[in-house]
């Protein structure tokens, strides 16, 4: 965050901006591991009184009293009884019984979405600059509910009817768990909760990319947030004996090596084991690796724990190679040792490097801070990619942000690798992860909040969605730094969030509860199912007809039938209806519809092609209409469709799916 | 099979609030009888009031399965462990 505010165009003076007093109305609850509260990143001295409505209270418990909290966290509580059902009594000596974070993960995460802005921040003499949360004026609620053993469902929910009861605007989940249908699912179920109380939930879209179908958080009534990188990183040098360089990255900034070279091995070639090559622990021959740079392949164990690994088995330094899963996206870690992370076709040359030489060498030179870097953003190769596991037919993850390599506050109980082992104490830490793009998003949408107090949940979300962008200036398409192409739909949703657009979008897809009650009698949910998700008593009417398509919602998602025979059925086609209504947030003003296709294989109309909108609020129905010839199963294509009337630029990704 | 159906699991148990009996006056006391009426040591871990009307608790999967054929109940999911992404 001494970046991200200038990479998502917040440096920029705009008068769209929402007032310091306005956004000191808005709070931002976090789900997740606690809070550091003696963090800069929680100073209250540009804030006034807390918000009239505020109901929550701040929770005393081991190291953390009633005055840990003020007027910029001003609620903070913890919820441990699911946890200790499953685990025992927390070991006090491990972790604290109490709102404060033991791990970081939490206070990293608050601290992006609101934390107040810092001067001077960095870690290890990397990313200086200023650190502020998004909406750095927003007031932070912290529901502890994540611990050393992991977070418990139990405790999640109680945290989510705290929240609501307490009085957030915004609520931020870096979780994920297991997959099931939305009556099924604790987060879903508490989120349609909180959405039907005005509270705007975001949530990680999950790290099991670049595999499709791998999100998590999927409800329609939840913002699911996948990850990109921004224009900074943090390169160094490796140099091998035959004279080659390549670039790496790190956050390493104890002793560095020698200018002279080291003696270079890989770790799959130093070891016993099967699981050499990816440095896990005791699988390393300390006779091998001692006083040489140990090649590790990225996967299997934690990048800092390989680290350690070589470290204890008496080597001098790491490199950490990506495999083809993660491509060339670079990870930097604060790791204890010199060490690079490179990406697989420079970890491809160093192994071919040493298997082919009798006596290979090199050395790692300091690492340093670079902005500017492009093309950015690229989307991570670990976020979770579509299509949407659970419904198809609602397109998933909604938005990328930055996710990679995110300097934010940290937790005073461990370094900033993490590790046990890790002694050293920091203010600040970089890490990576849809954890870290979700609560930009949160802050984003506290902002939007603040300058909009009267949007609904789904019309923040709209504004996001629609003013997200796909292309680079140049008019490239943003990359997915897994393949080096460009990346679609199912890997950034509607693009990437762009929240100075998102203040003045135009025009907005809303929903209510009734729209989303209207969604789920399209899945054919009994009234039990609708209960068990919704809260609320609901039969679907017989004589109404619900189908996901007429689902108001900012992006289209378009399953297409393959004919019997697969191949064979070319020449058949079929015609899809979706209907969407767009309601006018800004000033009077008549939009015109422009579509943009990458397929011949789908005829897509739209109808009518103008809209006049003469006041604000008002709202119009459009009918898009999709004719589709048979392609084989498994065949994807994409288009675009925007409206604008000349200022604005109201876009949806549409995803076809032939199955 | 006997261990695993004695081996105790954390549950979230959703109650229908519009089916609550006149009997009882107050909600808590219904989740309370209805959680005594398959365990006489499980107790309540949370009572969950706006997100869902229900509570968690620990129960065999027998206790489980006798609860979910009750009058009144939505649901008895197994817990579900998440993790930070």
């Amino acid at each position: 965050t001494t970046r991200t505010p200038e990479f998502l165009g917040l440096g920029r003076s705009s008068d769209l901006f929402p007032t310091s007093n306005s956004m000191g109305e808005v709070i931002v609850g976090i789900l997740d591991t606690g809070v550091w509260p003696e963090l800069k990143s929680f100073d209250d001295s540009e804030l006034g009184p807390i918000p009239a409505g505020w109901k929550g209270e701040c929770q005393v418990g081991k190291n953390f009293n009633s005055s840990s909290c003020n007027r910029k966290l001003i609620g903070a509580r913890f919820f441990s009884k699911g946890y200790e059902a499953a685990f025992g009594p927390i070991d006090e000596t491990m972790e604290s019984k109490s709102p404060r974070d033991d791990d970081g993960h939490g206070t990293h995460t608050a601290t992006t979405a609101a934390g107040s802005v810092v001067p001077n921040a960095e870690l290890l003499g990397y990313a200086s600059g200023t650190a502020r949360g998004m909406a750095s004026h927003a007031r932070v609620a912290v529901y502890k509910a994540c611990w050393l053993g992991g977070c418990f469902g139990t405790d999640i929910l109680a945290a989510m009817d705290a929240a609501v009861a307490d009085g957030v605007d915004v609520l931020s989940m870096s979780i994920g768990g297991g997959m099931s249908e939305y009556y099924g699912d604790t987060v879903a179920i508490g989120a349609f909760t909180a959405a039907a109380h005005g509270i705007f939930v975001s949530c990680s879209a999950g790290n099991s990319g670049p595999m499709p179908s791998s999100l998590s958080n999927v409800a329609p009534w939840i913002t699911t947030v996948g990850a990109g990188t921004l224009d900074r990183d943090f390169p160094a040098s490796l140099t091998l004996g035959n004279g080659d360089k390549y670039s790496g990255v790190t956050l390493y900034n104890g002793k560095q090596l020698p200018d002279s070279l080291v003696p270079l091995v890989y770790g799959g070639s130093v070891s016993h084991s099967s699981s050499g090559s990816f440095c896990m622990a005791g699988s390393l021959i300390p006779e091998k690796i001692s006083g040489k740079i140990v090649v590790c392949d990225r996967g299997g164990s934690a990048r800092v724990q390989k680290g350690v690994v070589v470290k204890a088995g008496g080597g001098v330094g790491m490199i950490l190679s990506n495999t083809d899963s993660y491509g060339e996206e670079l990870v930097a870690d604060a790791h204890l040792l010199p060490s690079a992370a490179v990406g697989q076709k420079a970890g491809g040359a160093i192994k071919k490097y040493i298997s082919s030489n009798p006596n290979p060498t090199a050395t790692i030179g300091p690492g340093t801070t670079k902005l500017g870097v492009q093309p950015s953003p690229v989307v991570a190769a670990f976020s979770s990619r579509g299509p949407n596991p659970v419904t198809p037919a609602i397109l998933k993850p909604d938005i990328i942000a930055p996710g990679v390599n995110i300097l934010a506050g940290w937790t005073g109980a461990v370094g900033p690798s993490g590790l046990d082992s890790d002694k050293r104490h920091v203010n600040f830490s970089i890490i990576s992860g849809t954890s870290m793009s979700c609560p930009h998003v949160s802050g984003l949408a506290a902002l939007l909040k603040a300058a909009h107090p009267e949007w609904s949940p789904a019309a923040i979300k709209s504004a996001l969605m629609t003013t997200a962008y796909t292309t680079y200036k140049s008019g490239e398409k943003i990359k997915d730094v897994a393949t080096g192409g460009p990346a679609t739909p199912f890997d950034y949703g509607a693009g990437h969030a762009d929240p100075v657009a998102a203040l003045d979008p135009g025009l907005v897809y809303d929903a209510n509860v009734d729209d989303y009650l209207g969604f789920l009698c399209a899945l054919n949910y009994t009234p039990e199912q609708i209960k068990s998700t919704t809260h609320r008593d609901f039969t679907c009417h017989t004589s109404s007809k619900y189908t996901l398509g007429d689902f108001n919602y900012p992006s289209f998602a378009v399953p297409l039938e393959t004919a019997l025979g697969g191949e064979g059925g070319a020449g058949v086609s079929s015609t899809i209806k979706y209907t969407r209504t767009l309601t006018n947030v800004g000033d009077p003003a008549t939009y015109k519809v422009y579509l943009h296709s990458q397929t011949q294989a789908v005829k897509i109309s739209v109808e009518p092609a103008t809209l006049s909108f003469s006041a604000q609020y008002e709202k119009k129905s459009y009918t898009v209409t999709f004719t589709a010839t048979s392609k084989p199963s498994g065949t994807t294509s994409f288009a675009r469709l925007e409206w604008s009337d000349g200022k604005h630029i109201v876009g949806s990704p549409i995803a076809f799916s032939w199955t | 099979e006997e261990k695993i159906q004695q081996t105790e699991r954390t549950y979230i148990v959703h109650m229908d609030k519009s089916h609550m009996p006149e009997s009882f006056t107050d909600h808590s006391l219904w989740y309370d009888s209805s959680l005594k009426s398959v365990s006489d040591s499980a107790s309540m871990l949370y009572a969950y009031e706006y997100v869902i009307h229900g509570y968690s608790t620990r129960l065999t999967a027998e206790e489980a399965e006798t609860l979910r054929k009750q009058p009144g109940i939505l649901s008895v999911l197994p817990e579900v462990r998440y993790e930070l992404h």
